[in-house]
């Protein structure tokens, strides 16, 4: 309505301007927190190292694991996907950096975890763990690669699946954990914890520190679950 | 669809872009740069009720010839969206994880009266 008039629809008397703005940009962030779910916007986040970023979009690309706007937004160069008129239900990629954790002379343990409010409302449709081996010893390295799950009754890390791989040459290996990192979207906090064991001796294949440009990482895609619709006839 | 101009008062779509640097959000959302929080505002007369190509499905053009008839329901109708599309946003989550995901439905396009 007009400065001073009445709005013809609910009868609420007009905004002067500046409160009008104040009250849209308060009504913006509102509406795209509840569409995230974020109780509040996430403090100031510790991103990754540029080289890292870049590494990751390229391995993705390179396997197809990554659809063209990912990587278009995330290198932060064109503009964002205009033309997405999707299915309607709300989809997620999630691109997740390892965490060291501990580690022993023949073991190494890595932390990702997933954002609660993406976990608490959609399913895992696709989700590849990335490992770089940086220095295989001589020959063939053996490497086993745990996935563990945090037990909810307990302290202890429950075995989610297993893979044994010989490792001959550096370079990125890709590993299917759709189904663990699924088994953890119905925990309070879906946090996933890889363990790479190599015999006594050899030594960690994986490079050195979380900077380094060719650090682990996980690409998850997801789908939110098909709100409930009650029907009333 | 029509674009509110400084002084339209009939339905139309008036621009509204939320800046995220101008709420310092700019730090955790990645990518666009702003949020084109554009909403719809203005009076539908009954004459303009329904008009084929403004929010009319056939069946409320139908109903709203016969409302048009009977002055006795002489009630204007409602300026709404009729055209939207998703919002495409790359952010850092609590765990500084990536996120992309496309909100479906925030940014308006055209509106019309229902």
């Amino acid at each position: 309505a007009a400065k001073g008039e009445r709005c013809p629809a609910c009868g609420v008397a007009a905004l002067a301007p500046g409160a009008q703005r104040d009250a849209l940009l308060a009504l913006a962030k509102r509406s795209i927190l509840a569409k995230l779910r974020l109780p509040g916007r996430p403090s100031v986040p510790q991103p990754p190292s540029r080289g890292s970023l870049l590494t990751a979009l390229r391995t993705m690309l390179r396997d197809g694991a990554a659809t063209p706007g990912m990587l278009r937004d995330a290198a932060a160069t064109a503009g964002m996907s205009q033309d997405g008129r999707g299915t309607g239900l709300q989809e997620y990629e999630l691109l997740s950096f390892a965490e060291s954790g501990s580690s022993t002379s023949h073991s190494v343990h890595l932390h990702f975890r997933f954002s609660q409010e993406v976990a608490r409302s959609s399913d895992i449709q696709q989700a590849t763990l990335y490992l770089f081996w940086a220095s295989p010893g001589r020959g063939s390295q053996p490497v086993t690669v745990r996935l563990l799950r945090a037990d909810p009754a307990g302290p202890n890390l429950t075995v989610t699946g297993e893979t044994r791989l010989e490792v001959q040459r550096p370079g990125w290996t890709a590993l299917d954990i759709g189904a663990a990192v699924q088994s953890l979207f119905t925990q309070d906090t879906p946090r996933l914890t890889v363990q790479l064991e190599v015999p006594e001796g050899w030594g960690s294949p994986l490079p050195p520190h979380p900077s380094h440009s060719h650090w682990p990482f996980v690409v998850a895609r997801a789908q939110a679950r098909t709100p409930h619709r009650l029907r009333r006839r | 669809g029509v674009d509110c101009g400084a002084d339209s008062r009939m339905c139309c779509r008036q621009e509204f872009f939320v800046d995220f640097k101008e709420i310092g959000w700019e730090d955790w959302i990645i990518q666009p740069e702003g949020y084109h929080m554009n909403y719809c505002s203005g009076l539908c007369p009954l004459h303009m009720a329904g008009i084929p190509g403004l929010a009319a499905s056939f069946h409320t053009a139908v109903l709203n010839r016969i409302k048009a008839a009977s002055a006795a329901a002489a009630v204007d109708s409602c300026c709404v969206p009729t055209q939207r599309r998703p919002l495409s946003l790359l952010y850092y989550d609590r765990d500084s994880n990536i996120v992309k995901t496309d909100i479906p439905d925030m940014i308006v396009d055209s509106c019309g009266c229902t």
